[in-house]
């Protein structure tokens, strides 16, 4: 499936040539009309690698129109595709995992030292010779954080019905199945059961890691992708703990932590438990100790001013007001304890509203992650039919 | 072996928004 290599690597100097008439092909080839699983046994970002690697000839040969005319097609190819797919992961993923290699090569290549620090000293010599690229470098840095909203946006979409019967509803511990607060039936926001399970969740959080993994994503963009996801399963999940009464209840705390630790051991398997992600569910594992502990004397009130840090006196409040018995050996929050705790929680600055905003986004960061590939190896598979490019 | 410091020709480009237009009415514009 490889191009037939007629000289050996060392012969090449890392360039692609072709002509100015087939940039349009070449456009349409590597973007418009690629599927990620058109290049999933090659090397990682391929497209990007090729592109540059045709920059770098129209750099070399000194064309400053060839280089602005393929950088320009190329970023509003990848606009176009991702506009038509603007619900598709898999699309989205691959296009920031290309766009954000793209900006890393021109960098890498830039010929600014601070950028080649680890390089080899042959991919030193693969600098670019004529054109400072920086103008460029920002608008690809530009449309790196537009694929990165649009990936967020498509993965919440997907994750959002899953999130309330996953982790609210679902009983995955099976012993504590049935035992649900008096006078309440399970209620249940999903069609399918089976698929918004807490293993349906992680099975779909599993699903965006190996896709993202797959396209040589940068660990870093993945580990900021999975703080954003978890923060949304827990502003969605805690909001509606705000809102139910019937969830409000010692057997849902306990449940809620097991699937809170089940995600946490996700997070530890895939190696992305120092993403920050498990710091955004602290105010639902706090809202889970809050439903389990004692809530009876004045030091059970001041063990849950100590306890519950991060959630506003508002929602403490208003989770002791839901809170609901099991069964008639368990007794009521009694309205002298809910004042007790209002009491010890006056001084503390909170934000006025109980819920938590679903739609809070943390700012991206796009670290520089030089490639220790060497372009000059880089082998471009024939079925792509670029066979148009000239290795040089 | 660094290469030899040399100057480079600064490539102007249009912004993403810039871009953007440039390409709506170049579509707009085609039939």
């Amino acid at each position: 499936r490889q191009v037939t290599v007629q000289r050996k690597d060392k012969d090449f100097e890392g360039m692609l040539e072709y002509c100015k008439e087939d940039e349009a092909l070449l456009v349409k080839i590597l973007i418009t009309d690629m599927k990620p699983q058109m290049v999933s046994a090659t090397v990682p970002c391929l497209p990007a690698y090729i592109l540059f690697m045709c920059i770098r000839h129209a750099d070399y040969m000194n064309d400053d129109q060839k280089v602005h005319s393929l950088l320009t097609s190329t970023i509003n190819a990848i606009k176009k595709v991702l506009k038509k797919h603007n619900d598709d992961f898999e699309t989205t993923s691959f296009w920031l995992a290309n766009t954000s290699r793209l900006l890393h090569c021109l960098k890498q290549y830039s010929g600014d030292e601070a950028f080649m620090t680890q390089n080899s000293s042959k991919q030193n010599e693969h600098c670019l010779k004529n054109f400072d690229l920086a103008e460029y470098r920002q608008v690809l840095s530009d449309l790196s954080i537009q694929i990165y909203q649009q990936l967020i946006k498509v993965a919440e979409g997907m994750m959002h019905p899953m999130i309330v019967s996953a982790m609210l509803e679902s009983e995955s511990i099976p012993s504590l199945a049935g035992v649900k607060p008096m006078g309440y039936r399970h209620r249940s926001s999903s069609m399918d059961g089976d698929s918004y399970s807490l293993e349906g969740l992680i099975r779909q959080l599993g699903i965006f890691q190996g896709t993202m993994c797959d396209h040589g994503l940068d660990p870093e963009i993945i580990r900021q992708v999975f703080k954003q996801l978890f923060y949304m399963i827990n502003a969605v999940t805690l909001n509606n703990l705000l809102l139910r009464k019937d969830v409000c209840s010692w057997s849902t705390g306990m449940q809620l932590r097991y699937n809170i630790s089940q995600l946490e051991e996700w997070l530890r398997s895939k190696n992305l438990h120092q993403s920050g992600a498990v710091a955004t569910m602290e105010p639902l594992i706090q809202a889970t100790q809050l439903l389990q502990v004692k809530k009876k004397t004045h030091s059970d009130a001041e063990a849950i001013c100590s306890l519950c840090s991060v959630l506003t006196a508002q929602q403490v409040v208003k989770i002791l007001n839901l809170y609901t018995p099991l069964n008639e050996f368990e007794e009521r929050v009694t309205v002298s304890f809910i004042r007790d705790i209002q009491g010890l929680l006056r001084d503390r600055n909170d934000p006025p509203q109980l819920l938590v905003d679903t739609k809070h986004a943390f700012p991206v960061l796009f670290p520089y992650t030089p490639s220790a590939l060497s372009l000059e190896t880089l082998h471009i598979p024939a079925n792509l039919g670029l066979d148009f490019l000239t290795r040089v | 072996r660094l290469p030899p410091p040399r100057p480079r020709v600064l490539l102007k480009a249009p912004t993403l928004a810039e871009m953007e237009e440039m390409n709506i009415s170049e579509e707009e514009e085609s039939p």
